[in-house]
């Protein structure tokens, strides 16, 4: 089973 | 001062139903040409985003951009309150601090009138860049809910693979492993038609959970659309006819 990724590396902006 | 009325109040009340179980306090952007929304849930694992355009609407008018601050939860307990055939009316003042909905059924002469206050939320600003996804696959919305729902009580997790022959979502649990595999299929029956746009192979993994939640919407849109990229998260889109798109994005699963 994969590790559950989080979409802020993709879509947050800083 | 904003004002839409869409006369097909179900699909508002359909959209409520298929996003209140992944987000709760959502930013309402109200803009002349239409309305949208963007919210990750609270596990920053899922976003919602819906583009409605002003031309779905009988009638709409926003002067200004506006932000409207709702719960969703309430809006959504607001929307029982609407017969499925129910024309509804969104509106607002400048510096609003409630949205009012009203319900109206022309046929039984009964309207419902709801203030429903606004918050201040401060959220988190999302950038989505424009993305090329190298699979999209377009598959009957009822087909894949059914896919989804049933590959769940096998597994928690389905991976998705994509080529140009076929689209396969496959899963392993205590129970086994197997998969479900559609081929591109564009036969005359528009509704059992399976398209499939691969310029890349794609294999990512997905937690199921989600994919069940997204298809709540699959009673708006007969088709659901898969976009697939093997370095982004997927986007899993519904077209509402002449109004516009609800669409979902899920972070994957990555194997260590």
């Amino acid at each position: 089973l994969g590790k559950q990724h989080s979409l802020c590396p993709y879509y947050l902006a800083r | 001062m904003f004002e839409a009325k869409l006369t097909e109040g179900l699909i508002l009340k359909k959209i409520v139903e298929s996003i209140k179980d992944i987000v709760t306090d959502v930013n309402i952007d109200i803009s002349p040409s239409g309305i949208s929304l963007q919210a990750m849930d609270s596990s920053h694992v899922a976003l919602v985003s819906l583009n409605l355009s002003m031309d779905g609407f009988e009638h709409y008018r926003a002067d200004t951009n506006m932000v409207l601050g709702v719960s969703i939860a309430n809006l959504a307990k607001v929307m029982k309150l609407a017969d499925n055939n129910d024309q509804i009316t969104l509106q607002a003042d400048q510096e609003a601090t409630h949205l009012k909905i009203i319900f109206e059924n022309p046929k039984t002469e009964r309207t419902t009138e709801f203030n429903l206050n606004l918050i201040t939320i401060d959220s988190e600003h999302l950038a989505i860049p424009e993305t090329e996804y190298s699979s999209v696959v377009t598959i009957n919305s009822g087909e894949f809910s059914k896919i989804c729902k049933e590959l769940f009580s096998l597994s928690e997790t389905v991976q998705i693979t994509t080529n140009t022959d076929y689209v396969q979502f496959s899963v392993e649990g205590e129970v086994g492993s197997g998969q479900v595999r559609l081929g591109h299929n564009d036969s005359e029956k528009k509704e059992d038609q399976t398209i499939l746009e691969v310029s890349e192979s794609v294999q990512q993994q997905f937690a199921i959970r989600y994919l069940n939640m997204f298809n709540k919407a699959s009673t708006l849109s007969s088709f659901t659309r898969l976009c697939l990229h093997q370095e982004q998260p997927l986007v899993v889109e519904f077209k509402i006819d002449n109004l516009g798109v609800l669409k979902y994005f899920l972070a994957p699963k990555i194997s260590d």
